[in-house]
């Protein structure tokens, strides 16, 4: 693993971050546990709405460049969603709540959220 | 993904991580990055998880992802998860689900309940060790005592062949990429090699926050994958996060 421009010697210096591989910080967002689970993200999402829809947006385009015919959106918008009541107590509502707050369909917002298992296959 | 805690002179522990997603889901050839990596990098948020009004734990998410791969308990533990695979991978776990045996747990889902529910590394452990997953997995944990902290490798059913710092034989930091520790990484994306000659270079006198970020901004660890780095002090209870680029020439992965 040593292929000079790919790789490099240990930099230094680096902190605080900064210059071209500082994209940026990360805003700060509060969930209250004592909320009702549909409620808790409502905040987080009416500010990243945007970003998210863009995101699912080009994971159905990826969707649609294996299978052109929709299909596998299809199966995604139709069939996820009656996943949800069997995904554990407060995740079920908490993805429903994002998907209500955001306006994707569920079936993606619990593809989003199951990803890591489904992405091994 | 490298994770990594690491215990200085004084035993104090940082936990600190590079997030890499979105591997072959789209390559844009005009900016030459990968499509979802970008669009992931405009969803991540910090998260202060608070209940009666007192933070229970916080978080590096992206918006609208309910489980976690990056927590801190306040002066109690810290956590990441790194993906590991499997031919006995998720796809079974979830064939599984579908066909009604529900005894796995799906992995941010533990993760998350574990951040929200342990009080403590061990009780983490335990529970990050013991529950049945449907995917494979990689946990890096990190107490809040010296030579508290872990690679718990895990596969559906069980935890392998657990790594522990061990300052005493000079192992005084736990490093974890995405590959069983016991074997080679695969060759063509050894991401383990440059970190541990920049973690050793650096040394245990000179390790803190700063010289971790130095590695994990390090080409190869750094890479267009990578998303954010984060950053996590278990005694101050901190956890600061930043998007990351990798400018050309860059590794893809």
């Amino acid at each position: 693993q040593y292929v000079p421009p790919y790789t490099e010697d240990c930099r230094n210096g680096m902190y605080p971050p900064n210059g071209p591989t500082f994209k940026g910080d990360v805003p700060w967002y509060t969930v209250d546990l004592d909320l009702p689970p549909s409620k808790r993200w409502t905040d987080v999402i009416t500010n990243k709405k945007n970003e998210m829809v863009s995101m699912i947006q080009a994971i159905r385009d990826l969707a649609d460049a294996f299978v052109p015919s929709g299909k596998l959106i299809d199966l995604v918008d139709k069939d996820l969603p009656l996943m949800v009541p069997t995904l554990p107590y407060p995740f079920n509502e908490e993805i429903r709540g994002i998907a209500s707050a955001s306006g994707v369909p569920l079936g993606e917002v619990v593809l989003f959220n199951i990803f890591y298992e489904v992405f091994t296959v | 993904c490298t994770s990594l805690v690491a215990e200085d002179v004084n035993g104090n522990l940082i936990h600190a991580r590079n997030l890499d997603f979105g591997l072959f889901m789209g390559w844009d050839m005009q900016n030459r990055s990968w499509v979802i990596t970008e669009k992931l990098k405009s969803m991540v948020v910090n998260i202060d998880f608070r209940r009666n009004n007192h933070t229970v734990f916080k978080s590096t998410n992206f918006a609208g992802y309910v489980g976690m791969l990056t927590g801190i308990r306040p002066h109690t533990f810290t956590l990441t998860m790194n993906e590991r695979f499997s031919l006995d991978g998720g796809y079974i776990g979830i064939l599984e689900w579908i066909l009604g045996k529900r005894d796995g747990m799906w992995m941010s889902f533990l993760t998350r309940s574990v951040l929200e529910n342990a009080t403590s590394y061990e009780d983490a452990k335990a529970l990050l060790s013991d529950t049945k997953l449907l995917a494979p997995a990689y946990f890096i944990l990190g107490g809040n005592r010296t030579g508290q902290a872990c690679i718990i490798t895990r596969s559906r059913k069980h935890s392998i062949s657990p790594l522990e710092l061990d300052v005493k034989n000079g192992r005084w930091y736990v490093l974890e990429t995405n590959y069983d520790h016991w074997k080679e990484p695969l060759f063509l994306d050894d991401r383990r090699t440059p970190a541990m000659r920049c973690m050793n270079q650096t040394t245990q006198a000179n390790i803190s926050i700063k010289t971790v970020y130095d590695v994990l901004s390090t080409k190869p660890v750094l890479n267009k994958l990578t998303t954010y780095t984060t950053l996590m002090e278990v005694s101050k209870g901190s956890l600061e996060s930043f998007i990351r680029d990798c400018p050309n020439p860059c590794m893809p992965w």
